[in-house]
């Protein structure tokens, strides 16, 4: 499903320049449930903008569902992005100019979905993440950790191949963050793809395999089996 | 230093009206070091948002200092803030067209300080949070954890006599949260009054008294000798 191979990526701020992933090799099975442990700054982000093709990488090559993921046209990538995969990111990126309802259906809308449906289907999702009744709450009349259970809902709703999460239980309590994981590893047994960033023990536990990211490095503990 | 008497907030959402905060009853001396816990939309940032006098409340009093705050001017509202707080917001609120070290400078900027001598303390504030290399970076060019380092920095620098984050740990993995906690203590020995809304048990076991919002109410545990 995900090949890595010698993957590096630098960023260049003024007078510096930042060497933040150093040559990543890393293979992910279809339908395994990973996460992504490290540090601040050590490059979590990067690596999953980069898996989730919203970002480019500077050397190596990126396969996903073995297609070769490399200087693709923004066209090309907003394509295999709608068709593949459901990014949950580290600070939501919902419009601020819909409400919560609207902003779960939106992927559904880019597939040319009715709105009757897809708001139906919308209602349902809202439901798994506990917010049914928050669905006519603007971005700004909603808690942090709904907002992200918001942006978490969006990401599920179309039943991607794959599902990139970066701290999605970031801003919620522990027994939310409990339902938020076991909806991950429901759609997990469904056979979809699931990696989730974290910097809580209790989240990684939660998953198959454990891969940590030390200085734009990869090291990885055995396969866990659950 | 704090006296909640009989604080009530609603929200109204189009068709229905929240009770978000139901007759908060509360006290908090001066130097006291306080966790609020609370599950997500239970209204913890709500709570802040009024200590911070950034929102206001329905009915009941709110004391800061024996000031009393209520139906304050904009004006009044933000001389208060600007003179005694010093607020971590949730999502940050860093200005986006300022690097780092102008932001965490900003607050004596507003005090009238020298741009030489407030870039000067906003470098060591930086340096306080593992981010002195970082201080030309705009926010965009930071990573999560980063930016919600840059916004601890940011509400340090003046010694506010009070300080309320909202979730400062929330983007950080373990070891740099337990650096940034040091931080906290540290300044609380100075006598700076400090209230932390979080929902990591880990965090709030290194305050000395630690309160719990249940559907809008305030239940408390037993203060805690450390
Ligand atoms: N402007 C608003 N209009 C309507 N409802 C609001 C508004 N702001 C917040 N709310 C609602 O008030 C409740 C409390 O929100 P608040 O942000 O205080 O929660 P919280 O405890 O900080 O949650 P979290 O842990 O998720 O950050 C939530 O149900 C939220 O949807
Ligand atoms: N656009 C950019 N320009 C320059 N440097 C950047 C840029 N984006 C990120 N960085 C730097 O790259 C490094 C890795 O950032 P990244 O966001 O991937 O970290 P992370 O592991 O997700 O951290 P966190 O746990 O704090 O979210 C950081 O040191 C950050 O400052
Ligand atoms: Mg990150
Ligand atoms: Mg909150």
């Amino acid at each position: 499903m995900i090949k890595l191979s010698n993957i590096n990526k630098h960023y260049s701020t003024g007078s510096h320049q930042l060497h933040v992933l150093k040559d990543i090799n890393l293979e992910i099975g279809s339908g395994e449930l990973v996460s992504i442990m490290g540090s601040s700054g050590s490059g979590k982000s990067t690596l999953l903008n980069i898996l989730g093709i919203l970002d480019e990488y500077d050397s190596g090559e990126y396969s996903l569902d073995n297609t070769l993921i490399k200087n693709l046209s923004e066209q090309k990538a907003a394509k295999y992005r709608n068709e593949f995969i459901g990014f949950i990111f580290q600070s939501f990126h919902l419009l601020g100019y819909k409400n919560a309802m609207e902003n779960v259906a939106l992927p559904l809308y880019y597939k040319g979905v009715s709105r009757k449906k897809r708001n139906k289907l919308a209602l349902e999702y809202l439901d798994k993440v506990g917010l049914k009744e928050w669905a006519e709450h603007m971005p700004s009349q909603l808690s942090g950790g709904q907002q992200q259970r918001v942006s978490i809902a969006r990401a599920l709703i179309t039943h991607p191949k794959l599902i990139l999460a970066d701290e999605p239980t970031g801003a919620l309590d522990s027994v939310t963050s409990q339902s938020v994981m076991n909806l991950f590893r429901e759609v997990n047994k469904l056979g979809i793809t699931v990696i989730i960033v974290t910097h809580e023990k209790d989240i990684s536990d939660l998953t198959d395999r454990q891969i940590l990211l030390k200085d734009g490095a990869i090291l990885e503990k055995e396969d866990v089996d659950v």
